[in-house]
């Protein structure tokens, strides 16, 4: 016996209501967010900065690039015509919002946006994209959940509370010095709600009642200190600064930071480190080692003149689980301009040499300037390794901040441990004797499985 | 998603929306579009990108980085701008929406 003919079939994914007419009530943007944004991306180094649409080698009338600036930190509210049905229907949860602060940089974020806006809403309405908030800078945020053009307005939510605002998509794609930076550009929404009420309250006194129906702030009480920014393991990243070259390390004893040689590459050469600016500590320190320009690891020893304060030393991780969630934590992208940023991903690959992790592989985003900063689990918040590098294909000269490298903590500890109880650098100097096979491995090449054997 | 995310999926995916901004009379013209977040039902109040309203400037772009601007009234923009939100019903249902072309988009195999 046939089953009933089943119904036409029809895709189930993106429900919507037909178009719904509405008015704009007001343009407004959150100054704040303008002053960050300017201290952030407006120095000598703008010209570098693209945020659009359009890929960075796309060529943009100057003009239109300053129009696309000028309309980055805008937003609009608008009151929308329901017909009696809708207004009946639509009786979804209201929405929360996080006052500013009340979110920690790593904390994880969802974002529901419509990739190419009104393109094509039955496929792409409200398309959901995962990261955390790796940077905060006043009212101006950045995550590294990724967004396409369309979802700017679109909103960025917290795991917990449920569903609770944290900010809007000011701009989805970032490039810098024509490197994609994997980062979308975020406005708080706490500010700009309070932009909304003001604007409400000082327009048309018909206007000024609308404001009863725009979302509380819940969460951390306004006016608090700001939370320590990120994970308590995410202060163990330092800026170091070698002359006029500066990158990020981390702390793995109160008086010893390691770092990249291609940040400080001279031994005995003079270092700043920086902790997180919340602290703002500045601790001078020499470069006791760096490995040989030969060495496949590319790592740096400073040892400091004085502790530095405050600073959560990390525990070494002993093994690696590929899959795992992973955290970045560096200074690339801003730099000075403001602490650490953190990007998440999973631990991509493990590679070996003869059983011994000799190269770890990340899926976090990872820009220049983040050389020498930490790898973390985010499971037990133990230190992996030593960020190196991402990923350049000479041939198209495109980079891949998604595609990155770094030492494995198990291949340094033992001579860091060395090194510190008996300042003797002999464990150090082993790492400029690596065998050829790890040589192979970090210039990227096919391990040989085995010497080729003569036919003699 | 882990179960954390459940809720906050659905919040989120309540709370999204899309809005369309043209010109009345001239449909060939944008349409200028982005995403949105609905701030309340009852009153229909939604907050989204400003981008999308530059070419409906009266007083051109430039009124945008005018010192001190922070707030900008709704009249500020031309009378022929005509605005559309689309969001998910709360409960499921068949799909509406009528077949559309879809201008540039296509799905290169990797």
């Amino acid at each position: 016996a046939g089953l009933e003919p089943s119904p036409p079939a029809s895709y189930r994914r993106r429900l919507q209501q037909p178009p719904l007419p509405a008015e704009l009530l007001l343009l407004l943007s959150c100054p704040a967010f303008w002053a960050h944004f300017a201290r952030l991306f407006g120095d000598e180094t703008a010209e570098q900065w693209r945020f659009a649409s359009v890929a960075p080698d796309d060529e943009v009338p100057e003009d239109e690039e300053e129009d696309q600036l000028r309309l980055l930190g805008w937003f609009a509210l608008l009151g929308v015509r329901l017909g009696q049905e809708e207004a009946e229907e639509e009786r979804g949860p209201a929405v929360a919002v996080a006052p500013l602060g009340a979110v920690s940089k790593g904390a994880p974020l969802l974002v529901c946006g419509s990739p190419f806006g009104a393109f094509c809403p039955d496929i792409f309405l409200n398309t959901l994209s995962r990261g955390v908030l790796s940077n905060v800078a006043g009212p101006l945020l950045l995550t590294d959940a990724r967004c396409l053009p369309g979802t700017e307005g679109g909103g960025v939510f917290t795991a917990r509370p449920a569903g609770t605002l944290v900010a809007l998509v000011a701009a989805p794609l970032c490039w810098k010095s024509r490197e994609w930076v994997g980062l979308t550009l975020l406005c708080a929404a706490a500010p700009l709600l309070r932009a909304v009420r003001a604007a409400l309250g000082r327009l048309f006194p018909s206007t000024a009642a609308l404001a009863a129906h725009l979302p509380l702030e819940v969460g951390v009480p306004w006016g608090l200190p700001l939370r320590e920014p990120g994970p308590p393991w995410a202060a163990a990243a330092v800026l170091v600064e070698c002359g006029s070259v500066w990158g990020s390390g981390v702390a793995v004893a109160p008086r010893l930071v390691v770092t990249c040689r291609h940040v400080s590459p001279r031994e005995a050469a003079r270092v700043l480190v920086h902790s997180t600016p919340l602290k703002s500590v500045a601790v001078w320190g020499r470069v006791v080692f760096a490995t040989q320009e030969t060495c496949p690891y590319d790592i740096a020893v400073v040892s400091l003149e004085e502790d530095l304060e405050d600073v959560p030393i990390p525990v070494p991780a002993e093994h690696f689980h590929e899959g795992e969630a992973v955290s970045v934590v560096g200074f690339g992208v801003f730099g000075q301009a403001c602490g650490p940023s953190v990007t998440s991903g999973i631990l991509s690959a493990v590679v070996q040499v003869d059983g011994t992790p000799v190269m770890l592989q990340t899926t976090c985003a990872v820009h220049g300037g983040s050389s020498g900063g930490p790898l973390f689990s985010n499971r037990s918040g133990n230190l992996l390794g030593i960020v190196t590098s991402n990923t350049r294909d000479n041939s198209t000269g495109a980079t891949y901040p998604h595609l990155n490298f770094s030492i494995p903590i198990t291949v340094l500890q033992p001579a860091l441990q060395h090194y510190s109880q008996t300042h003797d650098l002999g464990g150090l100097r082993e790492l400029d004797r690596a065998a050829e096979p790890v040589r192979v491995v970090w210039r990227l090449q096919r391990p040989l499985a085995e010497a080729p054997r003569s036919k003699l | 998603m882990g179960r954390q995310w459940g809720s906050a999926m659905r919040a989120a995916e309540q709370a999204g929306c899309v809005v369309s901004a043209s010109r009345a009379g001239q449909p060939e013209a944008g349409p200028w579009s982005c995403s949105g977040v609905i701030l309340s039902r009852s009153p229909g109040l939604v907050l989204c990108h400003g981008g999308i309203f530059a070419p409906f400037l009266r007083a051109g772009r430039e009124v945008l980085t005018a010192a001190g601007a922070v707030f900008l009234p709704g009249d500020s923009c031309s009378d022929d701008l005509r605005l559309h939100v689309q969001w998910a019903p709360a409960a499921a249902g068949p799909l509406g929406g009528v077949e559309r072309g879809r201008p540039g988009l296509c799905t290169p195999q990797c």
